[in-house]
């Protein structure tokens, strides 16, 4: 995250491959559902062996032991309708919630986040100098309307895409934070409005960001984790 | 720091059965440590070839025969794994092949060998022993000839001749960096011995076997999992860690390959990237984020392994997005100091989707045509079975679900969809794209009002985050 400050964002999981490396972020969405982008993922028949999702620390790298830290294996996935570049992630096991770890509202189905809105993206990617990428960093973005979005994007956003207001400083996602969440603040909750899609460009000035919108598939998830 | 594991091959989640009531395998020995306690037990034993190790309730099962001994065979096994001595069921020789027990029987003319035992046609000096192994009538090198392993032909005109037995060297060769070699040589190029994969002593490592399936890493066999310049493996030898293995290369790169070494070679592709993306051959040269990339030729801003030079398959051209070490995506290292490499994601995934036929109008509930597949070509299951997913939908509660055909009865917004018949995925999307100029209603209209219960909650301690950071 690029202009964020190191933060709490305890439904934000890191998505490890086999050697343990930081690929992508995720969102907890039930104990045992993580939601991340279809771009991190090799396939969408099955998980490859080993990966794994970590959860209740705030460090990229954290030490052997760390007491709060849970990993647990990737048992299944499931990519998401055409378009959405979703994939849900089934976990081998449920995580255990507490105050490090839990799990995040769904919208409503096509639920649309008023513009103004504030919102906030979290992530373990690169900062660009901005901050300690070591650490989970936070930034605030304000949703702005599509309409607005697609004056700068010349109509290239489509509805199943919510944008957030360009700012003259950067401030965004980076490379290691696809797949990790756009939480906003509505009626007391933190809700999962959208997800960090690779864009071209990192938290560039002066250009809104653009996620996928999660009302547009929230029904697509529950028929998953129903099925 | 040599394991007694090292000398055998590994069969996971297997049985070796005899079929003759009147040979029995050892008594099961409940509660030993572990399965090198095992492997310490049968391996001075000459009359011990295999081993069952029952890994959940740590029981250790001797046998006297291996999978080519006659009248057995091998079975899956949930809680069974088998290790064999590699001298009986290895197919290529180390050394000169004195201790090889395998089963060829033919020398290189093609000639059948003299049972061992037999002083006819060939009168000879040998006795067969379980020390010497001169079993039936199999290749054997009782006195360490340096042309391996031979026997007495029952030809009368040649006496004795060499089988041909390839060294294990020779038996399997090097393409390009060797990710793709499966032979069995276990010695490094300083001959120290190698360490098992699936033993984390003398030296811990990350390339747990089960984590890593299409590695192959198999026992203490030589791979390349990381893709280095070659093969290589952890050491026996707790003062080095790991080195690379002196094993022949199948061509010189850039010599024209066989078919062969074609079919290795990965589908490429230029303007996406199929599964990791190791044959993208396009020119993206940004990361994700539009960082510049730097030249695989140049050692600044980053010093790195992958010389072009030392990597001719790879193709690692100018500043290139590449995967030449099995990522997850087509990567680089970056023109930025401070961030050393970076995923390429903007260039797009191959779609694997089947070229739809028919399209479908709203949601497509109304859809009745005879597509069956999903659009990653999987075929349905019919509505009307239980397997392999038990479905919430039938045709006795909708008359529309016929056959295998893809249906919506649950007016999934996404389109129509079937339950598959592949077990790994309950149910997906068909090959049905909506029709063209069918819009769906928008949804950006005055937002309903929310209320959520249990999630979304966190602890905010502003103060917390930075005394922990300190």
């Amino acid at each position: 995250v690029v202009g964020g400050q190191p933060g709490n964002s305890p439904w934000t999981v890191s998505l490890r491959n086999r050697k343990g490396q930081h690929l992508c972020g995720g969102s907890l969405v039930k104990e045992q559902w993580v939601l991340t982008a279809r771009q991190c993922f090799t396939a969408c028949h099955a998980p490859p062996p080993g990966y794994e999702v970590w959860l209740g620390t705030m460090f990229q790298s954290p030490q052997p032991g760390e007491p709060d830290l849970q990993r647990i294996p990737v048992a299944r996935m499931v990519c998401g309708p055409p378009r959405s570049q979703l994939v849900l992630l089934k976990l081998e096991r449920p995580a255990a919630l507490n105050q490090r770890v839990a799990l995040i509202c769904l919208p409503p189905e096509r639920y649309v986040v008023p513009a103004g809105t504030k919102c906030e993206i979290a992530g373990w990617g690169e900062t660009l100098g901005t901050g300690d990428s070591r650490v989970l960093n936070v930034a605030l973005l304000r949703v702005i309307s599509n309409s607005e979005c697609n004056v700068k994007q010349r109509g290239r956003v489509q509805e199943n895409e919510l944008c957030t207001q360009s700012l003259m400083v950067p401030v965004g996602a980076c490379e290691g934070d696809y797949g990790g969440p756009l939480s906003c603040f509505t009626h007391d909750c933190w809700v999962l409005e959208g997800i960090i899609i690779p864009n071209r460009v990192c938290a560039r000035p002066g250009w809104p960001a653009v996620f996928t919108r999660i009302s547009m598939f929230v029904d697509w998830i529950h028929k998953v984790i129903q099925l | 720091q040599r394991s007694q594991l090292n000398d055998f091959q590994v069969l996971r989640g297997t049985e070796l059965q005899h079929l003759l009531h009147a040979r029995e395998p050892g008594t099961w020995q409940e509660n030993v440590t572990n399965v090198e306690e095992c492997a310490g037990q049968c391996g001075p034993l000459l009359d011990c070839r295999a081993f069952h190790y029952n890994v959940s309730t740590h029981g250790c099962q001797l046998l006297p025969w291996t999978q080519y001994s006659l009248h057995t065979r091998l079975r899956r096994s949930g809680h069974c794994d088998l290790f064999q001595k590699k001298d009986y069921v290895r197919n290529c020789i180390m050394d000169n092949g004195a201790r090889y027990r395998g089963t060829v029987a033919t020398t290189t003319d093609g000639l059948p060998c003299q049972h061992w035992r037999h002083k006819f046609p060939v009168d000879h000096k040998y006795t067969p022993t379980l020390r010497n192994g001169l079993e039936e009538n199999f290749c054997r090198n009782p006195e360490g000839d340096a042309r391996g392993p031979w026997c007495y032909t029952t030809d009368p005109v040649r006496r004795f001749q060499s089988c041909g037995i390839k060294s294990c060297r020779e038996a399997a060769c090097v393409w390009c960096n060797g990710e793709d070699y499966r032979g069995l040589v276990d010695r490094t190029e300083s001959g120290r011995e190698c360490q098992r994969w699936d033993l984390q002593h003398p030296h811990p490592h990350p390339f747990e076997p089960s984590k890593f399936l299409d590695k192959s890493l198999d026992d203490n066999y030589c791979r390349n999992p990381d893709s280095s310049e070659r093969p290589w493996c952890y050491t026996t030898d707790p003062q080095v860690e790991r080195e690379f293995c002196d094993l022949l290369s199948c061509g010189v790169p850039g010599f024209p390959l066989g078919p062969e070494a074609q079919s290795r070679q990965e589908a490429t592709t230029l303007n996406c990237f199929g599964g990791k993306g190791e044959g993208y051959r396009g020119t993206a040269n940004t990361t994700t984020a539009g960082v510049p990339c730097q030249r695989w030729d140049a050692q600044s801003p980053h010093q790195h392994r992958f010389v072009p030079e030392k990597y001719a398959c790879k193709d690692l051209r100018e500043n290139f997005c590449r995967n030449p070490d099995g990522s997850e995506a087509p990567w680089c290292f970056t023109s930025r100091a401070g961030m050393r490499k970076a995923f390429c994601y903007q260039v797009p995934r191959c779609t694997d989707d089947v070229r739809p036929l028919e399209c479908y109008h709203g949601a497509g509930e109304q859809y009745r045509g005879s597509v069956s597949k999903t659009r990653k070509g999987v075929l349905c299951q019919p509505w009307s079975a239980k397997t392999p997913h038990k479905p919430q939908f039938t045709p006795a509660q909708h008359t529309e679900l016929e056959a295998n055909y893809c249906r919506n009865p649950d007016r999934d917004r996404h389109g129509p969809w079937c339950y598959t018949t592949d077990p790994g995925t309950p149910f997906d999307y068909c090959a049905l794209p909506r029709c063209a100029h069918d819009q769906p209603p928008s949804i950006l209209e005055p937002p309903d009002q929310v209320l959520f219960e249990e999630c979304g909650l966190r602890l905010d301690r502003p103060n917390y985050w930075r005394s922990k950071m300190r």
